[in-house]
């Protein structure tokens, strides 16, 4: 379902570039579960954005669902990262002036999904991650680990078929942690796919197949012998 | 140097009540390595917040270094916080329009150190932890654990006598981590006290002491046998 070939993603910040890919390969089938790990700095959020459409490679190749996305209009990218893909980031980008269930309602409205439905599926995915009780705080009425677990909430709501969530449990203390684990292995059982970026190797190890970069490259890509 | 005697924090979101401390009291002599531990949502920022003097408490006491923190103007408190307490927070808190070397430089530029001096001292604090090659990066130009680790820069650049640091390793990998930890434990070894809120056992079992806090109490609070 996804492949890419070659990707090299270099940035000019006006004085210098970054090569923070350097000619990664990677291919994933659908319903597969990944874990993408390596040193601060290595690529990982850069990788992520690429495979969900945030960005585009300088150089390479990105076939998803069979096609290239270099031939994909912006308006098709945009219906693919609404309908198929879930993306938690790193740093949450919840919307600090809107309650966390209207953070939640957000992929629903571009979907125009009606008033009721969106309400309702948001308050229901909020709850699957705990937060029941929190509906119409703000952001900064929230604690760190309770933004992270909206934009969760937030990545799920649309039951996309890939999941692509960057340190989803940076901010969690172990039991949170394990229950969203616990949720994500649920959407794998049923078929969906998922890759997350990790520094934990406690989550990791849950994960049947970990890719780990490093300065860009993949250094080692496989299975665990016993997933 | 730090007691807090019976401190409630109360939030009014407008229509409910949150009370994120219930009655917590905590007593740090100086030089004291402090763990702070607990499930998502149990208080430790609220808590660490208190203690940096960037809340007041809706109920009980704070005395820090032998004077009763309410009862200094925030004049005091300001130069207080400026530079005796170095905070590093759990969603950072850089300005985005500068450069890592220039948010490294802000605490510096409230005590009016000269120019040249501002920026070799912050320099030097970014080398300390792995950026020296990041300095004119703006945020969002960096990695969230570069982030990460340009907001504990900016924590230590004053020398400060209490580092208060919250989930200051939760986007880092093990051996990032660990590298922080080596500097905390340097600095508490030259007698800064330091508070770490963490959900990382791992990082826990480098401290002398931990205190779980559980829906805003204290449930442990205690040496490690072995330290
Ligand atoms: N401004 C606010 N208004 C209302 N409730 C708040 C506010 N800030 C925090 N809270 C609530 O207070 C509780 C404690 O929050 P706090 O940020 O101290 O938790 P924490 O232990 O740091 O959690 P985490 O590990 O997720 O960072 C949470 O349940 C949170 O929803
Ligand atoms: N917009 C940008 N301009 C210049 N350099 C950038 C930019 N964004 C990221 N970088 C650099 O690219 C490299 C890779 O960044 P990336 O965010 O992918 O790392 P990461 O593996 O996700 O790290 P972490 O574990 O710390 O989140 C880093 O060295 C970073 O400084
Ligand atoms: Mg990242
Ligand atoms: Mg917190």
């Amino acid at each position: 379902i996804i492949r890419i070939v070659d990707v090299w993603r270099i940035y000019n910040t006006g004085f210098t570039e970054v090569a923070a890919l350097r000619g990664v390969s990677l291919s994933l089938e659908s319903g597969e579960f990944v874990a993408v790990m390596g040193p601060s700095g290595s690529g990982k959020s850069t990788l992520l954005n690429i495979l969900g459409c945030l960005d585009r490679p300088t150089r390479g190749r990105y076939v998803l669902a069979g096609q290239e996305v270099q031939e994909r209009s912006d308006d098709e990218l945009a219906v693919i990262r609404n309908r198929h893909i879930g993306f938690v980031f790193q740093t949450f980008n919840l919307l600090p002036r809107m309650t966390a269930q209207r953070n939640v309602e957000q992929p629903m409205l571009y979907a125009r999904v009606p008033a009721a439905e969106r309400r309702e599926r948001a308050r229901e995915a909020l709850e699957r991650v705990g937060l029941g009780d929190r509906l119409h705080h703000r952001p900064n009425e929230l604690s760190g680990g309770q933004q992270q677990r909206v934009a969760i909430a937030r990545a799920l709501v649309m039951n996309p078929d890939i999941i692509l969530a960057d340190e989803p449990t940076g901010n969690l203390d172990s039991r949170a942690s394990e229950e969203i684990m616990d949720l994500f292995q649920a959407l794998n059982e049923a078929g969906v796919t998922i890759i997350v970026v990790t520094h934990d190797e406690e989550l990791a190890v849950r994960i049947p197949r970990v890719v780990r970069l490093r300065d860009g490259k993949v250094v080692a890509d496989g299975l665990r012998e016993e997933a």
